[in-house]
């Protein structure tokens, strides 16, 4: 889960844009 | 029945494809074509128009002609302006990458999958949908960028210094075959979406599910061909084959990138870019 934080943080969010 | 669902679900993928992605196919084909003289795009084709034109690389919109800036002698060396760019083409694929996680959420049953298979499907086929959706904005001169506002010719991309001068040619070549089997967008919202959900990606823990979602926008994509495109009986075929060649150019490209981790020091990728990359084949 820890090598991918950040593809996990755009699965969960919602269609909000998020910080890249 | 069936075929009416089949035909509905290409209907929602072509909708949620509309809203996820800025630049579509026919967007891009009109931009190229010059159809529309409206928004011709600016054109980067030597380091004199890159330095011009690189303060609007990824702006979504250009200023016009009469409130461009004058090149002035603050300009970077040339070597810099060619760093940045490649930094701000990072930049855009990382923003793309989120706009196809947003589409993949979209694909019925998909973010009912185990949470970790979500991501190793997308780990895994997001170069694959990225090369894809770059070949609707490619010709053999060159390709769109900045949301369609700024074409850069294959030629000064060839002329970039080494190794990345040679990256982009095998995406041309791919893209001018795959341009050939003229795709419109509602068969590319299908495609992609067979792509994302390959129950044959590594370390998947339920195959199953992934499978079962992937048979159904299968046939739906077979469907879809088939109404959309009554003169090309084998396109479905073609079309599947083209995932083979794709798994192709993503390792050579993802070789590349690793072979730049020990040549260009300077060189540091974006950090989603790198989740994507790291043991990737």
């Amino acid at each position: 889960k820890e090598k991918h934080k950040i593809l996990h943080r755009l699965l969960q969010n919602s269609t909000s844009p998020v910080d890249l | 029945p069936e075929s009416a669902d089949l035909r509905a679900l290409a209907k929602h993928l072509y909708e949620s494809y509309l809203k996820s992605f800025p630049l579509t196919k026919a967007k891009a084909r009109a931009i190229l074509s010059g159809k529309n003289s409206d928004n011709a795009p600016f054109v980067i084709h030597d380091m004199r128009s890159l330095m011009e034109g690189e303060q609007f690389v990824n702006c979504r919109q250009i200023p016009t002609q009469e409130h461009r800036p004058v090149m002035g002698a603050l300009h970077p060396p040339p070597d810099e302006a060619e760093l940045r760019f490649l930094h701000s083409c990072q930049f855009r694929s990382a923003e793309a990458v989120s706009e196809v996680t947003e589409f993949a959420k979209s694909i019925p049953g998909f973010v009912n999958l185990d949470l970790n298979d979500q991501v190793t499907l997308l780990k895994y086929a997001m170069i694959e949908v990225l090369f894809i959706m770059m070949a609707a904005l490619m010709n053999k001169d060159g390709t769109l960028i900045s949301y369609g506002q700024i074409f850069m010719t294959r030629e000064f991309l060839k002329s970039f210094r080494k190794p990345f001068g040679e990256m982009m040619e095998p995406k041309f070549e791919f893209s001018i075959k795959f341009n050939l089997l003229e795709l419109d967008d509602s068969d590319m919202a299908l495609f992609l979406s067979v792509i994302i959900l390959s129950g044959d990606r590594p370390g998947l823990l339920n195959v199953k599910p992934v499978e079962d979602i992937q048979e159904t926008l299968l046939r739906s994509l077979e469907l879809q061909l088939k109404m959309n495109h009554p003169d090309s009986p084998q396109l479905f075929a073609k079309v599947l084959q083209k995932m083979t060649d794709l798994r192709q150019l993503v390792s050579d490209h993802v070789q590349s990138i690793q072979l730049l981790k020990q040549t260009e020091i300077d060189m540091c990728l974006h950090p989603l870019l790198q989740e994507i990359m790291r043991d990737l084949y």
